[in-house]
């Protein structure tokens, strides 16, 4: 990797982006959901937080142009050049244009815009291009990478991180992180062909797959995953738990076994939990749940129990009308019996028993079938 | 057809020098240097690029190094301020 000459870098945690105009190649919500991913990758390895606006300056302004637009460096008409972007700074300075001369699409018929998007807001937080091409900062595009399976290399992780750390190791965290746990006779075997999750959550970039006692720590930083008693973090937590899922707006997992649920912030657990679970509203047939997806972009958390699901609305705090509804209905190719399940880049990502469904929320179909424990570099 | 081949030698030629000025820093003022093959600025940069990239580092403007200049990518240089 390289950082630019000088290595310039943002001198705050927070920044601000605004998409300035769109292209109309891509409805704006597609354009913005793509934008919104793009950060998000590089959100996940840093301390880094992003917030958008639609008015006024931002750090990162986003624009879609053709040939000359201004900066002196004139867009080339279709291929070749398909954006540039500039270097952490006032101004012009960490902006990122996209030449609208090309085809740009939510897949890799045309030009994919969560790919070019990611590499140009790579260069908007300081990062240069990377001569290993595998990385993602790597300067020619490739046309071959499934978006949806795109994922920083270690080689754009060691750039960002050199540029602004880890992630930030917040208070709530332990001072000194318990110890991973052994393997001994009564561990469950990550690798273990059978092996099923009870539930499955995402806490701060990470993934956590919760199995009786123990849960796996999948983190972006580490390639192997961390295994950890569920007690040695959260001495209030059960074992053997239902469901589990991070409200990433409040920055809240909740967690669920029987018909009562807790909420954990970081290490913490809140006060005045375990709540009943038809405090959410459920009806009192309901008397525990499978899983628990939340969707961050809608902020609304999908319940699923037994060939049926709910929705619940975070912001007003109560369960959406006309449900339940088939999980069948809506959800085409996912099995009605759901052991975990949660949400990641877009996908959702549904178990049951040993084998995982990607099912792409967007297109309402299930994109790959995968083992269970693919996560966990099995 | 028939191709002139000259001037599509030619047109390679300026594909490569405008490559060059703009990701890997070659001096705008180097044209008249284009026409050596074995050696000067061009070559030195053709390399630099050729290594950059992953390519094999021949110096000259192989099929391989032709098709790398002809793929969309990033505007930003590859080296340089």
């Amino acid at each position: 990797f390289a950082t630019f000459p000088g290595m310039p870098k943002w001198r705050k945690t927070h920044l601000t982006y605004r998409v300035m105009n769109y292209t109309l190649d891509l409805p704006r919500d597609a354009v913005d959901s793509a934008i919104e991913k793009a950060l998000s990758l590089w959100e996940e390895v840093t301390p880094l937080t992003f917030s958008r606006t639609d008015e006024g300056e931002a750090d990162i302004k986003i624009l879609f142009a053709v040939r000359d637009h201004g900066d002196f460096i004139p867009f080339d008409g279709p291929g070749k050049v398909l954006g540039h972007a500039y270097p952490p700074g006032p101004g012009i300075y960490g902006d990122a244009h996209f030449d609208d001369d090309e085809q740009w699409t939510r897949d890799t018929s045309g030009t994919n815009l969560f790919l070019v998007a990611a590499h140009e807001l790579g260069h908007s937080l300081g990062l240069f291009h990377s001569a290993d091409p595998r990385a993602l900062m790597y300067p020619v595009y490739n046309a071959h990478t499934d978006p949806a399976r795109l994922r920083l290399s270690q080689d754009d992780v060691a750039g960002i991180q050199s540029l602004y750390g880890s992630p930030s190791v917040s208070p709530d965290d332990p001072a000194v992180p318990p110890e991973p746990v052994p393997p001994g006779p009564e561990t469950p075997a990550a690798c273990d062909p059978s092996l099923s999750f009870d539930a499955i959550s995402t806490l701060r970039g990470e993934i956590l797959f919760f199995k009786d006692r123990h849960f796996w720590r999948k983190s972006l930083r580490t390639l192997e995953p961390g295994f950890y008693l569920i007690s040695s973090f959260w001495p209030s937590l059960p074992s053997g738990l239902d469901a589990a899922y991070e409200d990433t707006s409040k920055d809240i997992v909740f967690v669920f076994k029987g018909n009562q649920f807790w909420a954990v912030k970081g290490t913490e657990a809140q006060a005045g939990y375990p709540k009943s679970i038809h405090t959410l509203g459920f009806p009192s047939t309901v008397r525990k749940i499978d899983a628990a997806i939340f969707d961050k972009e809608k902020k609304k958390t999908y319940f699923f129990v037994g060939d049926k699901y709910w929705r619940f609305d975070e912001r007003r705090r109560s369960m959406e009308p006309g449900f339940p509804r088939e999980i069948a209905e809506d959800f085409p190719g996912v099995d009605p019996k759901v052991d975990a399940a949660f949400e990641a880049f877009g996908f959702y990502y549904f178990f049951n028993g040993s084998s995982q469904l990607e099912f792409d929320p967007n297109a309402r179909k299930v994109t790959h079938s995968l083992k269970g424990n693919s996560w966990l570099n099995c | 057809y028939p191709v002139d081949r000259a001037a599509e030698d030619e047109d390679s030629m300026e594909l490569v020098q405008q490559y060059l000025e703009r990701y890997y820093n070659l001096a705008k003022d180097t044209k008249a240097f284009v026409r050596r093959r074995d050696g000067g600025p061009v070559v030195d940069k053709l390399r630099e690029m050729q290594k950059f990239l992953g390519l094999e580092v021949t110096g000259k403007l192989d099929s391989d190094t032709l098709d790398m200049m002809h793929k969309p990518r990033c505007g930003v240089p590859d080296v340089g301020d």
